[in-house]
């Protein structure tokens, strides 16, 4: 089973994919404690292990390296957890870019500004409301008869979406909002509140009253 | 959650632009 | 091995991925020679197999349904394409991700305009511009003693990489800015060079003049 350190800032959802994981594996992966972001990984010695300074790094007991938190997660999963057949394998890569090209987008487009960390512009944040609702709706459609996104068990299409819904949940769908989907907020609550999932990410809070933006 | 952070990190805030151009481009060289 | 129909319109370098890992495995892919973008996408029996209406979609000779182009790629790769120990295989993952966070973004955002496919914003093409350079020296340092990006034979890795950085030297990479990076020309040349890769994209034609942007 693998095992190694895991290089990230507190509360990095990307790292969660990844810690999530190895809690179901049973892989041991610590995260370094002395890692500081913006000191730590500009240092030469980080950048000789991961040159392009971004986190979260992985870095095995056996000196192997990996970045980009899909790979560091896929790294520390169990087989079971990457899909059972062949088609399972390909859904869970599926669910996976999904994640990454369709929800990360519009949740940075929507949550960013909500939390003033990008500048506000009305058309984007709109448009990104929009691709959330079109998001949930897809999900809520396919979630109607199914439990888990992939088989009948948990795998990395569930961890991995759901992270990637996180900021979302947590920040700018209010209750009014998230009301109608009423199969992905059940989804997505079974999967928060899983004992090794709540190891990691603590009791999830829910957004009660969306962000206001600062025009 | 350190919004610095965050702040720093890299991210694709205008995805949706170049998808919907994309889209409408080879929409039209379809026809 | 499977076989099935990929829907898609021409000359789609996401589509690029599964065609060229399918002749590296023998599976039998088709591309639906009736499909029309922007119509038979919008179809009610393509959308109750494929609601979101995006392609490249697969369907397989067993009615499995897949989107997103690394899935439907994976599902049509030999094991040894996706990598062939454990390390290989994350490896393989961390490339598909690097393609689709790091190149992608940086790619749409200087050869779209430059195509006047999309708006012309002088500080985001000088941004992309930037990202590319540090796209083409990590990889070039990366490449300087391998020949294939994960292992010793052409995987995954390779073709996503490959067909992610297609446009940008296909439209903007001319000679004098990518003259520097040896390493990752001497690789993308092989890549585009294989008879596999060459059956499906055809014979490719570097950029020899920027296109100049319409301001």
């Amino acid at each position: 089973m693998a095992s190694g350190t895991l290089y990230t800032y507190l509360n990095n959802f990307r790292a969660y994919k990844a810690l999530i994981a190895a809690q179901y594996s049973g892989a041991d992966v610590k995260v370094d404690p002395a890692f500081e972001f913006g000191v730590t990984n500009k240092q030469e010695s980080f950048l000789k292990k991961f040159p392009q300074g971004k986190v979260p790094a992985f870095e095995s007991k056996n000196q192997e390296y990996l970045t980009e938190s899909n790979a560091i997660a896929y790294f520390v999963s169990s087989e079971q957890f990457k899909g059972s057949t062949l088609y399972e394998q390909a859904l869970v890569q599926q669910f996976i870019s999904y994640a990454d090209n369709e929800i990360l987008p519009a949740s940075y487009a929507w949550v960013y500004p909500s939390l003033s960390i990008a500048q506000f512009n009305k058309l984007s944040v709109d448009r990104a409301i929009e691709d959330v609702k079109g998001i949930l709706a897809y999900l809520d459609n396919y979630l109607l008869a199914k439990t888990y996104l992939v088989g009948e068990r948990i795998t990395l299409a569930d961890i991995t979406v759901a992270c990637s819904l996180l900021q979302l949940y947590q920040h700018v769908l209010n209750p009014e909002f998230r009301k109608p989907y009423i199969n992905v907020n059940r989804w997505f609550d079974t999967i928060v509140n899983q004992p090794k999932v709540v190891k990691i990410i603590g009791a999830f809070e829910y957004c009660q009253k969306s962000a206001e933006f600062n025009q | 959650m350190a919004l610095e952070i965050l702040a720093q990190e890299k991210v694709w805030l205008n995805k949706s632009k170049y998808a919907d151009a994309e889209r409408v481009y080879y929409e039209k060289l379809s026809k």
